[in-house]
């Protein structure tokens, strides 16, 4: 399976 | 109350052309050091990252943050109103309804404003690093938008990979595969916007959805080069520089193998 992570697994919440 | 005169208002029209098909609503936030916005695309694999400094504006009054949520399909469709050579005024105040832009053409004989109604956005702040790139890359952003739109006709996903030697773009789609390796070229006799410059640290590798790349690419009237940076396993930033005036930056998460 091929797919992408949310940008929330590689920064952090503000 | 927040009040920014900008002297090229066309310049408005191209941040919204690069950011349209990404994102239906956003959040600008107004502060005293300019406009920016910070916002994801639905499925959250993408980031837009905006600055307009307030040094670029001709005029720029901000007492206090101010969050500004706004549709981007009606404010599209308001800022079409505007000419290409039109200045442009956007007001608020401190807990907006509405937003105003006037519209002043550029011989002043014409005057419009509109009125917008604002919404309220819940929408997730991230924090992105401020980060050292393994690889970063520097090209024609046309040279860009090209490979992407050629890369796309193949397949869905590029593989980019950065080696002190150049850039290769990889694909493979059902019809069967393309690779375009640009190479650096600062010896030329190219002016600076039409070089490559290729840095690094260690060569990097990733795989990244073209039709993403693709969106990104709607920035490139904006700036004649764009910089791609890249560290392994975490999201590619896409920059394109607004001269004078600040950036338009995306972020992509790459693609992963399980």
């Amino acid at each position: 399976v091929v797919g992408q992570m949310p940008l929330s697994s590689f920064f952090g919440g503000a | 109350m927040f009040e920014a005169r900008l002297l090229q208002g066309g310049l408005l029209k191209k941040v919204l052309d690069s950011i349209k098909d990404i994102i239906t609503e956003g959040n600008f936030d107004c502060s005293p050091n300019g406009l920016s916005l910070q916002a994801m695309d639905s499925s959250h694999v993408s980031l837009i990252d905006i600055l307009l400094e307030s040094e670029g504006f001709e005029h720029y009054r901000c007492d206090r943050n101010i969050p500004m949520g706004l549709n981007i399909t009606n404010l599209v469709k308001m800022i079409k109103c505007a000419g290409s050579e039109d200045i442009v005024t956007i007001k608020c105040e401190d807990k907006p309804d509405n937003v105003t832009f006037l519209f002043e053409s550029k011989d002043n004989d014409k005057i419009s404003d509109f009125e917008m109604k604002t919404m309220t956005i819940d929408d997730e702040h991230l924090l992105v690093p401020d980060q050292t790139y393994t690889a970063v890359v520097k090209m024609p952003s046309a040279e860009f938008q090209r490979l992407c739109r050629d890369m796309a006709a193949i397949g869905d996903t590029v593989n980019i990979s950065v080696t002190k030697e150049g850039v290769r773009f990889s694909t493979t789609g059902d019809m069967g595969t393309a690779n375009i390796t640009v190479r650096p070229n600062p010896s030329g006799d190219q002016k600076e916007e039409e070089r490559t410059e290729v840095q690094i640290t260690e060569p990097v590798s990733a795989g990244f959805a073209l039709r993403y790349l693709n969106s990104f690419t709607k920035a490139t009237p904006l700036s004649p080069t764009v910089t791609l940076g890249m560290v392994p396993n975490l999201p590619i930033v896409v920059e394109y520089k607004i001269a004078d005036m600040g950036h338009v930056r995306y972020y992509l998460a790459p693609k992963i193998e399980d």
